[in-house]
């Protein structure tokens, strides 16, 4: 028996939110410690991992680890049906999990919905991300990097960024011209929400699809800070983290052969 | 010019 109860349900719109454009389909894995999906975007430039902790859920119960292999589409327009301040349910049989079970109750448990929605066998290949010593972290108020990456859209389909002790540059050359964003840390102790950090080991310079990058940036209500971490010739992470879990980006960088 | 890497060019499957 699997069952999940997220007293915010407005998180699971969100979380959706951040996940439905880059990915159709996806499993989720359930097991006693909570919820994870980890799924590359069609054309494998990218992927999203997902992590939901157990703690997180009011009650959380899973007896055995499985997998809910779910459309997402059809689970958004599911959760349309959910109001914002809804308290959600998830509810599987895990011994065959054919359909999940979404219960919806309003604040004053006066309105109960309750749908059902058909899953399907999801055959995913699991890429192994090890732990990463990081060139670059760079934690930004998330406001700010979906901004950068909607402005720079403006003058090229890539950004190169640059890290150094003092400053991150985003840098876009298109045909009509070019553009560049430098922030530099700042430390704002009574708002936290609103620093800027670098930690660097070694400076680095990379170049990223904006494509995607402004696709990560669904993420941002999740979230007040961005953490992006660099190293040279690796996939650049972009982490939203949240009180129950993080939501995790990667994205394969342009590399010369 | 630079290329559009893959994911799985940089980690390995599970």
């Amino acid at each position: 028996m699997f069952e999940a109860r997220l007293t915010q349900g407005a998180l699971l719109k969100r979380l959706l939110d951040s996940v439905k454009e880059l990915v159709t389909d996806a499993n989720f894995d359930c097991s006693e410690t909570g919820i994870s999906l980890q799924a590359m975007d069609n054309s494998h430039v990218a992927l999203v991992s997902l992590s939901l902790r157990a703690e997180g859920f009011n009650p959380y119960r899973c007896d055995r680890g499985f997998s809910l292999g779910v459309n997402l589409n059809s689970l958004n327009k599911i959760m349309k049906c959910a109001g914002n301040e809804d308290v959600i349910t998830l509810k599987a049989d895990d011994s065959s999990a054919d359909s999940l079970c979404l219960l919806f109750e309003n604040s004053s448990n006066e309105r109960v919905s309750e749908y059902e929605l058909k899953l399907m066998d999801i055959d995913q290949e699991h890429l192994s991300i090890p732990e990463t010593d990081y060139d670059a972290t760079v934690m930004m108020p998330s406001a700010e990097f979906q901004r950068i990456c909607r402005d720079l859209m403006v003058v090229s389909e890539s950004v190169t960024i640059d890290v150094s002790k003092d400053e991150i540059k985003f840098t876009a050359e298109g045909e009509l011209g070019t553009g560049n964003v430098k922030l530099k840390p700042t430390s704002t102790i009574d708002k936290p929400e609103e620093s800027i950090t670098i930690e660097l080991g070694q400076t680095v310079s990379l170049q990223f699809s904006l494509k995607y990058l402004s696709n990560f940036t669904r993420g941002t209500p999740l979230s007040d800070q961005v953490m992006l971490c660099l190293s040279d010739n690796m996939p650049l992470l972009v982490e939203y983290k949240m009180d129950i879990g993080y939501i995790r980006y990667y994205l394969a960088p342009k590399v010369g052969d | 010019g630079l290329n559009q890497k893959r994911i799985a060019w940089f980690y390995l499957p599970k």
